[in-house]
C-alpha cells in the first residue's frame, strides 16, 4: 500500500530523503534488530556526538563506509524472510533425510543504481528436541539459489559451510557466492538451504532468517562524485 | 520549526528544526524523531562580506560587497548568505516491506554559513 502523493514541503522532503514515498499504513510493529540500533548509533553523527566515543580521538567516520561491518555503503536494509508462513511445519521428509527450506526475500525496494557490497545471510535455528546434543562434527549448511520467477538459480555454485554449533545465530556471505558479486540486487530474492548433520542426528529447525543487505547510492554519495569528476 | 530570529545580525547559521512528526511520518521513521538542519540567514553587507563575523567568505564575495557599498544597485546587490559546510545525518525507518531500513545522508545540516 502506498500513500498518495504528499503535497508541498512533505514531498520535497520525501525527495531530499531520495524515497519514492512514504510507506501508507502503519507498519507491523515489530522489535527493531539490535545490529541496526547499533549501526543507527555508530553511523549517526548525532548520536556520536552524544553518546559515549565510539570512534577514536582525533577520527571521523569515512563517509559512504559501514564502519562497523568494513565495507562501502550507505544504505542498510535488514530484510523480513517472507517464505516463513508458507513453509511446511515438518521436521523431516519422508525418506527420512533432513528438509530443505526456501528462504524469500522482498528487494524490490532496493534502487538499479544501488551497488551491493554485503549480502549477509542471518540465521537462527533450533534443536528438534530441546536439550538434544548435536551430532558429533556439526552439521554443514548449504545456500543455493531457488527456482523461482526471474531466479538467477544455477548460475552460481551452492555455497557451504560448516556450522559446528545451532547455539549462535549462523551468519553467510551471500556476495561471491550464491550472489555474483557484480551483480545488481534482483526484485525477489529466493534461496534455498539445507542444513544436514554430518553424523546421525536428530534434523534442526529454522527458526529465523533475515537478510543484512548493504548497498552504496552513488547519488547520496557526494564524495564518490567529486571522486569521479 | 523555526526559531524566532533575534534583531537580525550578519550572516550566520540559524536553528531550523525539521520535525517528522510534524510531517505525519513518526509512524515509520523510527529514528531519529527530527534533526537540526538550520539554516542560513544575514545581509552579506561589509563587514559580514569580509568575514569579520567569522562567516567565512569568497573574494569574489568580498568585491561584490565592495562594490555595493560603493554604487548600490549598480552591480548585482550583495551577495548571498548560503551553507559553507555542512554534515551528515542517518535515518532509521521501516519501508513499505516492514523491512528496517538505514540510510545515512550527507550535507543535511548547516554547520557554518558565509556569504557566496
Amino acid at each position: 500500500a502506498r500513500a498518495p502523493t504528499l503535497p508541498g514541503p512533505a514531498a520535497a522532503l520525501l525527495q531530499a530523503l531520495g524515497l519514492r514515498d512514504a510507506p501508507g499504513g502503519a507498519p507491523t510493529p515489530r522489535p527493531v534488530p539490535p545490529i541496526m540500533w547499533r549501526l543507527f548509533r555508530r553511523q549517526d553523527p548525532q548520536e556520536t556526538r552524544a553518546g559515549p566515543r565510539r570512534t577514536s580521538p582525533g577520527t571521523t567516520p569515512r563517509p559512504c563506509h559501514v564502519e562497523e561491518l568494513g565495507v562501502a555503503g550507505n544504505i542498510v536494509r535488514h530484510v523480513r524472510d517472507r517464505g516463513a508462513p508458507a513453509r511446511p511445519p515438518e521436521l523431516t521428509s519422508a525418506a527420512g533425510s533432513c528438509p530443505e527450506w526456501t528462504v524469500v526475500f522482498d528487494l524490490s525496494a532496493v534502487e538499479p543504481d544501488e551497488h551491493p557490497s554485503r549480502a549477509r545471510l542471518e540465521l537462527r535455528f533450533a534443536e528438534a528436541v530441546a536439550g538434544a546434543a548435536g551430532p558429533v562434527g556439526g552439521w554443514e549448511l548449504s545456500v543455493a539459489l531457488a527456482a523461482g520467477p526471474g531466479s538467477m538459480a544455477g548460475r552460481e555454485a551452492p555455497l557451504r559451510l560448516a556450522v559446528p554449533s545451532l547455539r549462535a545465530p549462523v551468519r553467510a556471505e551471500l556476495l561471491g557466492a550464491a550472489w555474483a558479486r557484480n551483480a545488481s540486487a534482483p526484485c525477489t530474492l529466493r534461496l534455498a538451504l539445507a542444513l544436514r548433520p554430518r553424523s546421525p542426528a536428530t534434523c534442526a529447525r529454522l527458526a529465523e532468517a533475515a537478510l543484512l543487505l548493504v548497498t552504496v547510492d552513488p547519488r547520496l554519495c557526494h564524495p564518490l562524485v567529486r571522486q569521479r569528476r | 520549526e523555526v526559531a524566532p530570529v533575534a534583531g537580525g545580525g550578519p550572516c550566520r547559521a540559524r536553528r531550523l528544526y525539521v520535525s517528522f512528526r510534524e510531517v505525519g511520518w513518526h509512524h515509520w521513521i523510527i529514528a531519529p524523531r527530527g534533526f537540526m538542519a538550520n539554516y542560513c540567514q544575514g545581509p552579506c553587507a561589509l563587514p559580514a562580506a569580509l568575514g569579520a563575523s567569522g562567516s567565512p567568505t569568497f573574494n569574489h564575495a568580498a568585491l561584490r560587497a565592495l562594490m555595493y557599498s560603493a554604487a548600490p544597485g549598480a552591480h548585482g546587490g550583495l551577495p548571498c548568505c548560503v551553507p559553507a559546510r555542512l554534515s551528515p545525518i542517518s535515518v532509521l525507518f521501516f519501508d513499505n516491506s516492514d523491512n528496517v531500513v538505514l540510510r545515512h545522508y550527507e550535507d543535511m545540516v548547516v554547520d557554518e554559513c558565509g556569504c557566496r
